[in-house]
């Protein structure tokens, strides 16, 4: 099934 | 220093209470146009970022940048210790040891003064870019709650597809599946039940039940929510507040099947 990604595959730190 | 008043004390009240249980050590960055958090999870699968502006405050006052690093579960206690009616002042020095939050009784001589130690909290700061959502559902925030409690019910996740025709909340469970559609909706009489689907082009994606439940904690702040998506970037849910504040919520998405 679908697996949940994590928030800093989208977003990089600053 | 930081002094910043509200007039009643049930935002910051109901702010709080959205996001204590998605967030739990959080810093209040405080400068000249007003006060900001940024938080995600634990699990670094949802992000939450409230802005509330000076505007938001009379009178707002902040001569420099302070952190005030707040345990929330501390700040919900003495929240509780406000009526929804009261006058809220939150004060605290330029290098802070506490946050000193004053609540007066708009109808009596009532004053309660409460000082909250502050925390260091190292926290991870991301950096969330501008982006043109492929498509924008502002819909009435109790019929999002509702969908989302209905749905949780048979599944843990949701596919929220998002097409010419409308938008469609679609789920798959072990006991069966369901679906809600909803179409765009004009209601003359009663805008709040307005439902508006802004699209460029159609998206579909699967998220976690379990944090869009969280975020429907916000629905009293807020008459309607936007909810904005594009493929393969995480889903943003916006309440909007007075004076051009927010609370959003950021979800990373399911991927693959």
């Amino acid at each position: 099934s679908a697996q949940q990604s994590r928030l800093e595959g989208f977003f990089k730190p600053v | 220093m930081l002094e910043a008043r509200l007039e009643q004390a049930e935002l910051l009240k109901k702010v709080v209470d959205a996001i204590k249980d998605l967030v739990q050590d959080c810093n209040f960055d405080c400068n000249d146009s007003g006060v900001a958090l940024q938080a995600m999870d634990n699990s670094h699968v949802a992000l939450v970022s409230m802005m509330l502006k000076s505007e938001a405050f009379s009178p707002f006052r902040c001569d420099r940048n302070i952190a005030l690093g707040i345990n929330l579960s501390s700040l919900t206690k003495v929240l509780r210790c406000a009526q929804n009616n009261d006058i809220l002042t939150v004060k605290a020095e330029d290098a802070p040891d506490v946050v000193n939050l004053m609540f007066e009784s708009s109808d009596s001589d009532r004053l309660s003064e409460y000082d909250i130690k502050l925390m260091d909290i190292d926290q991870e700061h991301l950096g969330i870019p501008e982006t043109e959502y492929a498509a924008t559902v502002t819909m009435p925030s109790p019929e999002f709650q509702r969908i989302c409690r209905d749905l949780s019910a048979l599944s843990e996740s949701v596919s929220i597809e998002c097409t010419k025709e409308g938008v469609k909340f679609a789920c798959n469970g072990d006991i069966g599946s369901g679906a809600v559609t909803l179409r765009s909706h004009s209601d003359v009489e009663n805008p709040d039940q307005n439902i508006k689907i802004d699209l460029t082009e159609p998206v579909a994606l699967t998220f976690s039940l379990k944090y869009l439940s969280n975020f429907c904690k916000a629905s009293g702040l807020a008459k309607s929510v936007n909810i904005c998506l594009s493929n393969e970037v995480p889903l943003l849910v916006e309440y909007g507040l007075a004076a051009n504040s927010y609370l959003r919520f950021y979800l990373a998405p399911k991927i693959g099947d």
